[in-house]
């Protein structure tokens, strides 16, 4: 099975 | 200051109801050179950037940097009521930055709606420069976006997820769901000039059909889209809008990985 990523573990919050 | 004054026919608008089965809320900055909105989805993982230079509205007036947390779902949902050559005027004030006008006028100039929107606080985020972001990729697809909208409705036959990876001289896109499968090969043309298919290294990336779909919708209002790949980042959509404009969007999609 594969797991949906976040955007934020690529960028950081402002 | 801001005031930016459009028809209901125009880019930003098109562009806006594209956009709605992503996001509902946005972030919108303007400065005296034009207009960029970003958003991100509820879930966190499709970012939408948008470039829209001042001079594609009907007129546009900013005497001061602003940014702006806007319901872009609320105020579409005002504006579509608006007659088709009815004209928008949005502005914002430094005195009340707690909400925008949104007033639509008829094509006889004889009637004016005004709406007021309050602004919503929202989280930013910090996007590395995009242009940048574009040039460190291990494969960039240009296509034309007819053929990218035919792949992905292909795909969306297949409820589930599409795995896109590079080949020789061309990218595979595969999407395995409960009915069966589904391959598409695309390959770099001898002749074409409007495809360009460049691998530095090979890569595949596992994303969700649902967001694919959604970015095969505003890829219609351009002529080309480039897809843009490396391994284990986000998929990097970019499509430049309208004809001999310097209106720009970049959807960035994070990719599944394996449990």
């Amino acid at each position: 099975s594969r797991k949906q990523t976040k955007l934020s573990a690529f960028f950081s919050e402002k | 200051m801001l005031e930016l004054k459009l028809v209901k026919e125009s880019l930003f608008l098109n562009v806006l109801e594209a956009i709605l089965d992503l996001v509902a809320v946005a972030s919108v900055s303007c400065s005296s050179t034009g207009l960029k909105l970003q958003a991100m989805d509820a879930k966190g993982v499709a970012f939408i950037s948008l470039l829209i230079p001042a001079k594609e509205f009907q007129f546009y007036h900013c005497d001061k940097d602003l940014s702006m947390g806007i319901a872009i779902g609320d105020m579409v949902e005002a504006i579509r009521s608006a007659d088709k050559d009815g004209t928008i005027t949005i502005k914002a004030s430094d005195e009340n930055f707690r909400n925008i006008t949104v007033s639509i006028e008829s094509p006889e100039c004889n009637e004016t709606t005004s709406f007021s929107l309050l602004l919503v606080t929202l989280k930013r985020f910090c996007i590395p420069e995009l242009q940048g972001l574009l040039k460190k990729y291990d494969a960039c697809v240009q296509m034309p976006s007819v053929d990218f909208m035919r792949i992905c409705k292909y795909l969306s036959n297949v409820d589930g997820d599409v795995d896109i990876s590079t080949i020789d001289k061309g990218i595979r896109f595969f999407a395995l769901g409960k009915c069966g499968c589904l391959n598409v090969k695309y390959m770099q043309p001898e002749k074409a000039t409007d495809i360009d298919i460049s691998v530095q290294a090979p890569v595949s990336l596992t994303l969700d059909l649902k967001y694919m779909n959604s970015f095969a919708k505003v890829s219609a209002l351009s002529n080309q889209v480039k897809l843009c790949l490396s391994k284990g980042q986000p998929l990097v959509v970019q499509c430049k809008i309208g004809q001999k404009t310097k209106s720009r969007i970049i959807y960035l999609l994070a990719p599944k990985i394996k449990g």
